[in-house]
């Protein structure tokens, strides 16, 4: 894997016409194709680069076994697989964060989820605050339309909330977190509701 | 009684009963301002009658100076949690957003959803939003040039030549890649952005940022054709919607150019997330 499309890509897309956004639909058309070949072929690179930074020295008379990380691109409109289908079957979704700045950050990362009690860990297994937010209805119709004119699918199973937790990333590296699905007990450990209040009518 | 605060921080907004913007307070810097926002749109010129030139993907030129405001009583919703506070505001059927306030962030950030933009009156629309304080900016803002050094902009006027003003609104726009800010004699109105967009200060301490357009005409410089973005499924296709978000913070006069720079490069160089999973403790 390599970056040679998108370094195509973003050669081409310093056209005045992309620049301004003035070129024909078309030609909008082929300069996000192309945007997109060269992300899909950058995500392969990233993938194979976390796979190798995340993979532990086998003993000897075992295999090594690639861990496959996925992105994902259409996170804008809240379509995300990973996030919405990995608490389902029982198994912890592993979040990997990079921040390709020179100074460390503290920020706040959101990923749809179906889930309504999931935790957070950091890589200490220390619990991280986590807050869930109802998607919206205007956003889950964004999506859907969405994902059916870009991908050609329709999604069977709609995220319930946004999943936003507070991150740490250490300048030019990467942390990892872990969200789990907790335990039914366990109301301590499960990320928080967000309260709502609405201004319409008497209330 | 009568309004609504939101934000956990040192940073609150406060809301009207309306459910408008009325009032922006940092308890740490000790900044309190009238702070309202609204959208508007402009109605595209059409190119007919005694005027040739339509409004096109290359021309603003509005028809007129007619601002036409959005609907006047805004349902609120407010979410309260650990993190963050949010506010959603459903401002017209086609123009949503929402504001969120984090926790130890001193910025407001709005993630705007605009469209499909209606057209089937025949006038093309270009949608903006107005945020407005009473600070006295005298004619004066700054827009980033290209992402780079922002540059002090004065309404009306040209420091290399005498401007004879013929668009009173597009004659003062400029392109916003990072930001637009104003400043007065104590404090300082700073607006990022997380894509290029036009903006302005058309009048004294307001910003004014032009987020999506849609047209009918083509204003024949050249594209060949009209800007009418859609997204088809199945065949039917409707106007593009477009989502983005922008960043507002006030600060004591000299003090917001920190911000400026880190928030700025921030947003552009956002945290790249990678996921993968793991059998229940099988820690990786």
């Amino acid at each position: 894997a390599n970056t040679d499309a998108l370094a195509d890509a973003l050669a081409i897309v310093q056209h005045h016409d992309a620049v301004s956004g003035t070129q024909r639909q078309h030609v909008a058309a082929d300069y996000a194709m192309r945007l997109s070949i060269g992300y899909l072929e950058a995500e392969k690179l990233v993938a194979s680069s976390l796979a190798y930074l995340s993979e532990s020295e086998p003993s000897s008379g075992q295999k090594r076994i690639a861990t496959k990380f996925e992105q994902c691109p259409l996170l804008n409109i809240s379509y995300c697989p990973p996030s919405e289908t990995a608490l389902s079957d029982g198994k912890s979704l592993v979040v990997v964060i990079y921040n390709p700045l020179g100074w460390k950050r503290e920020e706040v990362i959101w990923i749809p989820v179906s889930n309504e009690r999931v935790t957070v860990q950091d890589s200490s297994q220390r619990k991280i605050d986590a807050q869930l937010l109802p998607l919206s209805n205007a956003t889950l119709k964004l999506r859907s339309y969405y994902v059916r004119a870009y991908l050609g699918i329709t999604p069977s199973e709609l995220p319930k909330y946004w999943l936003a937790f507070s991150v740490t990333v250490p300048p030019l590296g990467f942390s990892s977190y872990i969200v789990s699905s907790a335990n039914q007990t366990d109301k301590d450990r499960s990320s928080t509701i967000s309260k709502v209040y609405t201004s319409e009518g008497n209330t | 009684n009568k309004t609504i605060q939101v934000g956990q921080g040192s940073l609150k907004l406060l809301y009207s009963a309306e459910g408008k913007l009325a009032r922006y307070i940092n308890s740490r810097n000790m900044v309190t301002a009238v702070a309202e926002q609204s959208y508007s749109y402009y109605t595209g010129n059409d190119g007919t009658d005694k005027d040739p030139q339509a409004s096109g993907a290359y021309v603003f030129r509005p028809n007129g100076t007619v601002v036409i405001k959005s609907e006047e009583k805004v349902s609120l919703t407010v979410m309260r949690g650990p993190l963050l506070d949010e506010v959603h505001q459903q401002i017209n059927p086609w123009v949503s957003q929402i504001t969120r306030l984090y926790k130890g962030k001193e910025h407001a950030e709005v993630e705007f959803t605009i469209g499909p933009i209606p057209v089937d009156d025949g006038i093309g629309k270009e949608i903006t939003t107005q945020l407005t304080t009473a600070m006295k900016t005298n004619k004066t803002f700054y827009t980033d040039s290209n992402g780079r050094d922002f540059i002090k902009r004065i309404r009306d006027f040209r420091t290399d030549w005498d401007l004879q003003v013929n668009q009173p609104i597009a004659g003062n726009y400029y392109p916003i890649n990072l930001g637009i800010y104003v400043q007065d004699s104590t404090t300082e109105l700073s607006v990022l952005v997380d894509r290029a967009v036009g903006g302005s200060s058309l009048v004294d301490g307001q910003v004014e940022l032009m987020l999506h357009r849609r047209l009918t005409h083509d204003d024949i410089r050249g594209v060949g054709e009209i800007l009418n973005e859609t997204v088809c499924v199945s065949e039917k296709c409707e106007g593009l919607t477009i989502q983005g978000k922008f960043y507002v913070r006030i600060d004591p006069v000299g003090e917001g150019s920190k911000w400026r720079r880190t928030a700025g490069q921030e947003i552009s160089a956002p945290l790249l997330l990678a996921f993968t999973e793991q059998e229940g403790n099988d820690w990786m």
